[in-house]
């Protein structure tokens, strides 16, 4: 048995549940939030099979994508009259993030 | 060290927490929600000595009930004119889903 | 690879995130309940090379503080007329509790 974290995009997070639970596949999602971005995101959990691995991972592969979004970074701190223009900083906001884990004990109460 | 990760139902899940900080266990929750029944559920982690493993899953099972719950599945897309009688379809929501992972390194900081 | 999961006092938290991420670390937040205190606190997940544990555990100890609170505990069920006065109890709220997980695979997609 294998615990699948996968952190994805919200945007991508109902469409990657769906698919999962169309192929019969358990699944939990989590609250989450970036540490960068401060953006809530999903963190989803799919308890499988080792043999169900690279499957769950081809569904995260199909059903998720990057994005690339620009935020303005925070004015630095300033002296009375200067003048600030910031320039919006592009930051990529990858597919997913994918942990498998080793369960060493797995049961259905 | 063990991190056991239990999902259950959020109705059982006070009870379940209450129970394990009786026996001194120490126990976190988590906001998460079913992939499935897209209902809010609750995922508990309680860290704990191996030997004690057995004794918590106890607890689990003493608190923790399976539920029938009927939904009535969506209505598929339909001609003018069809007639559509959805008969509700029985979910089984089990006692509790249960990860037991190994702990690399334990601290309290 | 490594997945560490810190549970920490809210108001460290956002500290940790910043302490963190200005280190070039990702980090993801997930919303979290102590069992006992029932108070929200956050639970911390990074996931890094085993050789950059050791930063992320001295981190950790540099921004979360362990605290103490007074509680009320719940007051029995009484008699009528009888009396009680409860003595506030101080629990401690440790610096973090820290569980690192080994990582048998790890995709970013
Ligand atoms: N310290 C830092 N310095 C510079 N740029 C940074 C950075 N931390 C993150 N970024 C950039 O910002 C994007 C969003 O990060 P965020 O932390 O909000 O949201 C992250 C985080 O919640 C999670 N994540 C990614 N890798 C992780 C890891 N190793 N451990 C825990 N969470 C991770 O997945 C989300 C998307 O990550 P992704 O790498 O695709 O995309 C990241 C990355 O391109
Ligand atoms: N291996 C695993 N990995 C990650 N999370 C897991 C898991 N096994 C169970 N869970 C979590 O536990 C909840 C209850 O699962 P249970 O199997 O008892 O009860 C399930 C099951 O009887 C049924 N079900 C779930 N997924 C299904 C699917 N893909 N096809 C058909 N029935 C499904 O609906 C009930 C509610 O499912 P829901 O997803 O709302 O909520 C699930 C899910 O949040
Ligand atoms: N092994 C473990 N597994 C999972 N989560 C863990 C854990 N150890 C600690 N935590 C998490 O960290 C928070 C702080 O724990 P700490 O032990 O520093 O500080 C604790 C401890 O001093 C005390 N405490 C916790 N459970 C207790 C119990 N069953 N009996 C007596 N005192 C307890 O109350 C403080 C707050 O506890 P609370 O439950 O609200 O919040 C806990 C819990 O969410």
């Amino acid at each position: 048995m294998k615990l699948v974290i996968a952190i994805v995009h919200p945007e991508d997070a109902g469409a990657l549940v769906d698919a999962l639970t169309d192929k019969e596949y358990r699944v939990t999602r989590l609250q989450s939030q970036g540490g960068f971005l401060k953006q809530s995101n999903a963190s989803i959990m799919v308890g499988v099979e080792e043999a169900q691995v690279d499957d769950v991972l081809a569904t995260i592969r199909e059903t998720c994508h990057a994005r690339t979004q620009h935020i303005s970074p925070m004015p630095p701190i300033m002296e009375p009259g200067e003048f600030y223009m910031p320039y919006p900083v592009e930051v990529t906001f990858g597919g997913a993030t994918v942990f498998v884990l080793d369960v060493a004990r797995y049961e259905r109460i």
